[in-house]
């Protein structure tokens, strides 16, 4: 997965992102893709979460997934899920809930849900739970708020935060992860930050926007052949837009 | 073929993409229904494609090795239960999803909480 979030010149507030999924769960011959991605492109879809006829948020999922992956609430938040891999992976959280040893941990996905069903909820709230809950897996939060500078990676271990990475930091005006830490180097051959932000800096502050996040996130290797959707989202309105992703052979298969 | 080198470029022409390949339709889930009411008409819409994922799962872990049809047996008669313990509303909605689709809860439960399980 990628993410990016991040600001124009004007200070509006973009997030987006590239759905990976299905790696090593079989090939398909006929169409040059991970099996289990194509299976997955058809059951993309968009959601709109509603209560009293009101629009209160909205996400993309694949049906029958009931959790978040990615989502936004129109001039509040939007959350990104990018995996995060560790020693300490989602099997001992995954036990110690079948077994009901410790059941005071949360779903990664279903705590992103929780904080959109949430009525009271900022982008500095959204933040303080998804940094304070203990969880089952080690996750990345991707989140921004429709503010100048709202922008953050929040890097999870189960029990405890690692690091919130914010926007501006050091002067910067986006944000990108993939699925490694920000602070280390990405393994030499699942290397899609380097060109993320190579092709970042080349878009620039100015030309920021659903087009150039698009373009950006449809650049090889960014876009590979575990990609199965971009998301692209603008917090002040709202606006989400998803389309379905292939990535044209040759392309990296992840 | 796929491992061919290609140059890599920053693209500058590919918004908006061909709606042909592209497209993604939007649904409105309504909060105000019972959870298990929610996902019904959605998962009814797409029965077919999401069975076939399931089954496609299924299959490749057979391939991989028969003897996982114990873990494939465990996770029909045993994970379905699991669904009562994840917090609300998601557990009712799984359930209300499994009988719109008449896929076995416990592997829709799996479909739920596959993020945790892929992180193995």
């Amino acid at each position: 997965c990628t993410s990016i979030v991040g600001e124009d010149s004007k200070g509006n507030m973009y997030h987006a992102r590239n759905l990976d999924f299905g790696l090593f769960l079989g090939w398909d011959v006929q169409n040059d893709t991970w099996m289990v991605s194509q299976l997955l492109r058809p059951l993309i879809i968009n959601v709109n979460y509603t209560k009293g006829g009101q629009l209160q948020y909205k996400t993309v999922t694949f049906v029958g997934f009931v959790g978040v992956i990615t989502g936004i609430k129109p001039n509040s938040f939007s959350i990104s899920i990018n995996e995060r891999f560790g020693a300490n992976g989602g099997y001992i959280g995954l036990f110690e809930w079948f077994l009901n040893i410790n059941r005071n941990q949360a779903w990664t996905t279903f705590l992103a849900r929780d904080v959109f069903e949430n009525d009271n909820m900022d982008f500095d709230g959204v933040i303080k739970t998804l940094t304070n809950t203990p969880i089952i897996a080690p996750v990345y939060y991707i989140v921004a708020g429709p503010e100048k500078l709202q922008g953050a990676v929040v890097t999870r271990d189960r029990a405890k935060t690692v690091d919130v990475w914010t926007l501006g930091t050091n002067d910067t005006w986006f944000l990108a992860e993939t699925n490694y830490d920000h602070w280390k180097k990405p393994l030499i051959v699942d290397d899609r930050i380097t060109p993320c932000n190579r092709c970042m800096n080349k878009l620039g502050h100015e030309k920021m926007s659903f087009e150039g996040l698009f373009n950006v996130l449809s650049s090889k290797p960014v876009l590979n052949k575990l990609t199965v959707y971009t998301a692209l989202m603008e917090l002040k309105t709202g606006k989400l837009e998803t389309y379905i992703q292939y990535c044209p052979t040759p392309c990296d298969p992840f | 073929s796929v491992l061919a080198k290609y140059e890599e470029i920053c693209e500058q022409a590919k918004y908006p993409p061909d709606p042909k390949t592209s497209f993604v339709p939007t649904y409105v889930v309504n909060l105000d229904l019972p959870p298990s009411q929610r996902w019904v008409e959605i998962s009814k819409i797409y029965q077919k494609p999401l069975a076939a994922l399931v089954t496609y799962i299924k299959e490749f872990a057979l391939e991989f090795s028969p003897k996982l049809q114990k873990i494939i047996d465990l996770i029909d008669n045993k994970l379905g239960k699991l669904a009562d313990s994840l917090p609300a509303p998601y557990g009712e909605e799984i359930k209300g999803i499994a009988n719109a689709t008449n896929i076995e809860l416990g592997e829709l439960v799996l479909y739920n909480i596959f993020y945790e399980v892929f992180t193995l």
